[in-house]
């Protein structure tokens, strides 16, 4: 059961001064923090019934929430997966999305079903150095993704064969 | 073999060559170009001195001097180039480093800087820095946010409600950056946008800096009543990334680009995963 309140309870707690400004005692930060944590997991199963209610698919969806160092086990290694943009502002957006990849070849489609310009990169080294790296991704899957106004597109994404490696353009210093 | 530089359909920056760092931006509809040197610092954290015994704290910033350390003088640099987008990594120290992005037909330069964890092992607390150095003439003028709702002008060294005698001349000079700074001339606006809440400042003219991180080995006496030193999952200290987005525009039109851009930052797509086919779709 989804349930949005655990989120609601830890962001009234964390309104107060200490917690806005970072200048409490570094266990209450943990405290802050777990509570967060704790408050995002409910929400995950709130959002992953809401996508499934309005677009009528039951889904087991995954939420990835170490992009910013692209870091998503669970999708890494697969050979066909969805990305579900949803966008809360009352505009539609393109935004460019990047995804955690251990293939070289992926094709993209869009909403509508036609294929979307995408690009492999590989992880750069300052990410690689931030994650130790401990056996995660080595690629990212870049492409540029359109979202209507408070609402959501599904891009669905396969793999295809490792025939062409990807190399890494020399380095210009 | 010339300058290193990476642009897109509005917008162009160039490196320096010897230094590796960003060192002009141009706007190529508009005609704009300014000289702008980019890089990261850090201010050394006071522990009390003659005038004050008061050390930078949790509460309390303040630095030792006024000139913050440069991280690096000279970073290597190497560049992706792609048809969706183009990338310039530049390395500054072994905990610092910076991802300058252009995507296709966006108006803006994205900076992704990696900061930490900050060593402390010569027992001096550190407040790091990026600081945009430029021409513009700002008349110790430039301006900040608070939720992007009301935009203040800041002038250096000065409150608008009372004579005030300046004593730290950094600090005292910083202010909250919710989600944006800029300064102007008569012409060109220089605008970042923050991803957080950050400190930020002008201590020169023509000058920008945001606070990105700090660890310090001393408690403020403010309350906390504990050094700021965040651990970080291993002990060895937090290590943060982040983004500023960097518009360079003339002074009519960079409201409607930085307010848009704010919001689109401010209330970003999720994205979320499923394993499987899946259908095609999209609502309305």
């Amino acid at each position: 059961i989804g349930d949005s309140s655990v989120l609601r309870k830890a962001m009234g707690v964390a309104q107060h001064h200490d917690a806005v400004s970072g200048t409490e005692k570094q266990h209450v930060a943990d405290d802050y923090a777990k509570k967060l944590a704790k408050g995002w997991d409910r929400c995950e199963v709130l959002v992953s019934n809401a996508l499934a209610g309005l677009s009528g698919l039951k889904q087991n969806f995954i939420f990835c929430n170490k992009l910013n160092i692209s870091v998503c086990p669970r999708i890494e290694e697969l050979g066909q997966f969805t990305v579900t943009l949803y966008n809360p502002l009352a505009r539609a957006v393109n935004v460019f999305v990047r995804i955690p990849v251990n293939g070289t070849r992926y094709t993209l489609t869009d909403p509508k079903g036609s294929s979307v310009l995408n690009q492999i990169v590989p992880v750069s080294d300052f990410t690689k150095a931030v994650r130790k790296d401990r056996g995660y991704a080595v690629n990212e899957l870049v492409f540029q993704a359109r979202v209507p106004a408070l609402g959501f597109s599904i891009y669905s994404v396969s793999r295809k064969s490792d025939s062409a490696v990807f190399r890494r353009p020399p380095p210009r210093r | 073999k010339g300058a290193l530089k990476i642009e897109n359909e509005y917008i162009r920056v160039l490196f320096d060559t010897n230094t590796g760092l960003i060192s002009k931006i141009d706007n190529l509809h508009k005609n704009l170009s300014l000289p702008v040197t980019q890089s990261f610092y850090w201010y050394s954290a006071s522990t009390g001195n003659s005038e004050s015994g008061q050390p930078s704290g949790a509460y309390i910033f303040r630095p030792k001097g006024e000139a913050p350390f440069p991280m690096s003088k000279k970073v290597q640099t190497y560049t992706v180039q792609t048809d969706l987008f183009q990338e310039v990594y530049q390395n500054f120290s072994s905990w610092c480093s910076q991802t300058v992005r252009l995507y296709k037909n966006q108006k803006f330069v994205e900076l992704e800087w990696t900061v930490g964890p900050i060593p402390v092992g010569d027992n001096i607390g550190k407040e790091v820095i990026s600081r945009f150095d430029t021409p513009l003439k700002t008349d110790g003028i430039f301006y900040t946010d608070s939720n992007g709702r009301e935009i203040l002008a800041r002038r250096r060294d000065y409150r608008p409600t009372w004579n005030l005698s300046q004593t730290e001349p950094v600090a005292g000079n910083y202010y909250p950056v919710n989600s944006r700074i800029y300064m102007k001339d008569g012409k060109i606006q220089l605008t970042v946008l923050t991803d957080r809440s950050q400190g930020g400042s002008s201590i020169k003219d023509g000058s920008l800096e945001l606070m990105v991180h700090r660890r310090l080995l001393y408690d403020d006496n403010r309350g906390v009543g504990e050094p700021l030193s965040e651990p970080g999952y291993d002990g060895n200290g937090l290590i943060v990334r982040g983004k500023h987005f960097i518009f360079l525009e003339t002074v009519d039109d960079s409201a409607e680009l930085h307010r848009l851009q704010a919001q689109a930052e401010y209330m970003a797509p999720w994205t979320i995963m499923a394993e499987g086919a899946g259908t095609p779709y999209s609502s309305h």
